[in-house]
């Protein structure tokens, strides 16, 4: 998924999710150049999938229907007033942005760490098909040997989603890029 | 014969100042080398005394006050007598109606254009400050996948386009510089959230199945017609519907900022570079050789690719909108033609028939803080039960990291299992109820309770459905 985050002069947010899948979609490419998207394999079918796990009637295939998303562009806001911080938050990944994203706003608001360090610290995302509960290469061993010592089965991996953000406390704005991504960028007009 | 000329004029002028010095100052002032008058006008001294005669009638007095400053502050001097003022008991404005008319009218033209000019400054400042650009440009932030498109978001904003406008923008830009991850062909969704007034939009232009589309079809032939995986795209319908709503410059201008990154060209990134060299569809076309590997084999990071033919789209949607994609144009014909050749089963219909939809978010209230998320069939329900949860948890700084990570593992367990329950509402209605008990705090504290602190759970509390669709 690709991910634009705004926070503009003019006091709106904008968290806009987009994808087409699977890279490049479908692969189909029209003469005008356009790829085609891949986007029905969101539904859920019987026998799909090789760990068997049960299909899911509530998205099944239907004409007309929507797929279930996990694009999931999140903006925060003070409950109360003006004051306070504003956030607008977007993830790749599928299921593993939904598990990101939740340790990002965990950081930012209740640990009170700064946006760079929310984005850059690891994340975990528990894979419910295999039971592994998945870690990305921030993780130390100490983590791991820990989260084993409680019976998590633990899967190292590279990166499980780039999480992105910007910040808006007051007057003061920031972007930032989650650092595991090398082509992310974030700007700010002072 | 000089000399005497200036003490003459500096002596005329001494004359002048003490009398009325307001009006030297103020108004326009007499020829320098205007003789003094023949009766000598009304000292400070004299005009004071006179002011403040305790038997002159209040009327008589306002009026012979105006009378005093006249032939000083008048800009017709050379139309007065130059006979010296003095108090009269006939009511000017009667019986001298003529006679003073021409000041009275004068005075009136000053005072009424003076109010006219202050009246006008002050509608048109209003209506600037409620109709008019902003004048001082504020801070403002753009984050996108890549560093073209956040710079064009940049770009956008700093030429007073709306912060819709930049995310139109970038997510074109996106679609032309990263066209693994997005594109026209693919959808999203945008939340977008107005601070002063605490509103929010969300606009679902998520891909929807064609009409034809069966769960038997797709479960018997998916892996070898591609087609078949196609739904009907919505991101230049949900697009256009972003700008309509809060869109500031016209919406072919804003295709125009994304249409110069195809035409001129921009470095490849990283991302796609490895993504043409490890993740190539298996179905690749001959036409899609030629668009992504031109020299026959995948480029590298920073070299420069062009995109002309999206460039001509981009111009084309531009100039005609959102119908040159979905009413049945070259654009639409090309895409169910490309479909249909691959297995698949979508229609020009489906296009005509496909709309962007315009929603409220889901929101929960966690430490203070208002979360807005998308509604199903989005899992943002998931991300706010997640955050429901936590919230009855001990989290602090103090409590250790290693602790944190075991509850938001076994909390996030749990959210996933919710979230793989949800799908399309408008096709189920027990996705609402769902929802709602998602989005429950005492639903979270029940759920909660079934934490372990020291353990994880050996198997997952909740039933578990399909999540992550494709085994790719």
């Amino acid at each position: 998924a690709a991910q634009v985050l705004i926070m503009g002069p003019d006091d709106f947010i904008v968290a806009m999710v987009s994808s087409l899948n699977q890279p490049f979609g479908s692969g189909l490419i029209t003469p005008s150049g356009i790829l085609l998207n891949s986007q029905m394999l969101d539904f859920s079918w019987p026998n799909r999938t090789a760990n068997h796990s049960a299909p899911s009637l509530e998205n099944s295939v239907q004409p007309g229907k929507r797929p279930l998303s996990f694009l999931l562009p999140t903006v925060v806001r003070p409950a109360e007033g003006l004051c306070g911080t504003y956030l607008a938050l977007g993830a790749n990944g599928a299921a593993r942005g939904l598990s990101g994203l939740t340790q990002v706003l965990l950081n930012v608001l209740t640990l009170n760490r700064n946006l760079s360090d929310s984005l850059a610290r690891g994340r975990l995302h528990p894979d419910l098909q295999s039971n592994l509960l998945q870690v990305d290469s921030e993780f130390t061993e100490e983590e791991i040997e820990f989260l084993e010592a409680r019976g998590h089965h633990v899967e190292k991996v590279d990166v499980l989603s780039w999480v992105h953000g910007s910040r808006r406390t007051n007057n003061f704005i920031i972007a930032v890029k989650d650092p595991r991504s090398p082509d992310a960028a974030g700007a700010t007009i002072l | 014969m000089a000399a005497e000329n200036e003490a003459s004029q500096e002596s005329a002028l001494g004359a002048y100042s003490p009398v009325d010095y307001m009006s030297i100052t103020s108004f326009p002032r007499l020829p320098e080398d205007e003789p003094a008058p023949a009766a000598p006008l009304r000292g400070r001294k004299d005009e004071d005394a006179f002011l403040g005669d305790p038997d002159t009638d209040p009327d008589s007095f306002l009026k012979s006050a105006r009378l005093q400053r006249l032939p000083s502050s008048s800009s017709e001097m050379g139309s007065q007598d130059g006979s010296p003022l003095r108090e009269t008991r006939k009511d000017p404005f009667s019986a001298a109606a003529a006679e003073c008319s021409c000041r009275q009218d004068g005075l009136t033209v000053i005072v009424t254009a003076c109010l006219t000019f202050a009246t006008g400054v002050t509608v048109a400042l209003v209506m600037q400050i409620y109709f008019g650009d902003p004048q001082i440009f504020q801070q403002g932030a753009v984050v996108t996948d890549a560093a073209r498109c956040t710079s064009l978001g940049i770009e956008v904003l700093s030429k007073q386009g709306s912060s819709v406008d930049a995310a139109v923008a970038a997510a074109l830009c996106l679609g032309i510089v990263a066209p693994h991850s997005s594109g026209l062909g693919g959808g999203g969704v945008m939340l977008v959230h107005d601070i002063r007034r605490n509103e929010s939009h969300l606009i679902d232009f998520r891909e929807s199945a064609p009409g034809a589309l069966r769960e038997e079809t797709l479960q018997r032939s998916w892996e070898t017609k591609p087609g078949l995986l196609v739904g009907v795209p919505g991101m230049v319908k949900g697009l256009h519907e972003a700008h309509q709503l809060y869109g500031r410059l016209p919406w072919s201008q804003v295709l125009a900022f994304a249409a110069a990154v195809a035409q001129d060209g921009f470095n490849v990134t990283h991302d796609l570079a490895r993504a043409l060299a490890e993740q190539l569809p298996p179905n690749m076309s001959e036409r899609f050789r030629e668009t992504f590997l031109p020299s026959g084999r995948p480029p590298l990071p920073g070299s420069l690719l062009h995109r002309p033919d999206l460039a001509e789209v981009l111009d084309v949607l531009g100039t005609s909108g959102p119908a040159a994609f979905y009413a049945g144009g070259n654009l639409t014909l090309e895409m169910v033609a490309e479909a249909q050749h691959a297995g698949g089963v979508i229609t020009e219909e489906d296009f005509s028939n496909y709309s962007a939809l315009v929603e409220k978010p889901v929101c929960g209230v966690y430490r203070g803080h208002l979360v807005l998320s998308p509604p199903p069939p989005h899992t943002g329900p998931a991300l706010i039960s997640a955050l429901n949860i936590l919230e009855g948890f001990n989290l602090t700084s103090l409590v250790s990291r290693e602790q944190a990570l075991h509850w938001v593992a076994e909390t996030l367990k749990i959210a996933l299992a919710l979230a793989s329950r949800l799908g399309d509402p408008v096709y189920d209605s027990t996705i609402t109820e769902s929802m709602d008990d998602m989005l429950s705090k005492v639903e979270a504290a029940y759920l909660r309770g079934h934490i372990n602190d020291s353990q994880a759970a050996p198997a997952p509390l909740l039933p578990v459905y399909e999540l992550d669709g494709a085994p790719t």
